[in-house]
């Protein structure tokens, strides 16, 4: 699969956009989370697109913010069970 | 430091699945 550029992006429509950045990164996310995976593709598809293509030519800081995603979404997920308790 | 994240987000869903998931 050939890489994805800011010009490949910047020719689709915004929703479309993410959609393709979503594309790139579910695979990647799912190989460490399968599980999230979906949800964790669309907390960090809020990013910037800038951003978010940076993240997929440097796994690096894409593993950190996904486990950054994975700490934000367990922390909210307590707050939801003890409230509901 | 706080994380800008947002455990709402709405879930991603790929239009093409990973693997062949017989349902």
């Amino acid at each position: 699969q050939e890489p994805l550029t800011a010009s490949m992006l910047a020719a689709a429509p915004p929703q479309e956009q993410k959609q393709m950045l979503g594309e790139r990164l579910y695979p990647l996310i799912h190989a460490m989370h399968a599980s999230l995976a979906g949800k964790i593709t669309g907390m960090l598809l809020e990013i910037d697109n800038s951003e978010l293509l940076l993240m997929l030519e440097s796994p690096e800081s894409l593993h950190s913010k996904i486990e950054e995603a994975v700490a934000v979404l367990q922390a909210h997920q307590v707050t939801e069970s003890s409230l509901k308790s | 430091k706080k994380s800008t994240l947002n455990p709402n987000a709405k879930e991603f869903n790929p239009s093409k699945p990973l693997l062949s998931v017989n349902k």
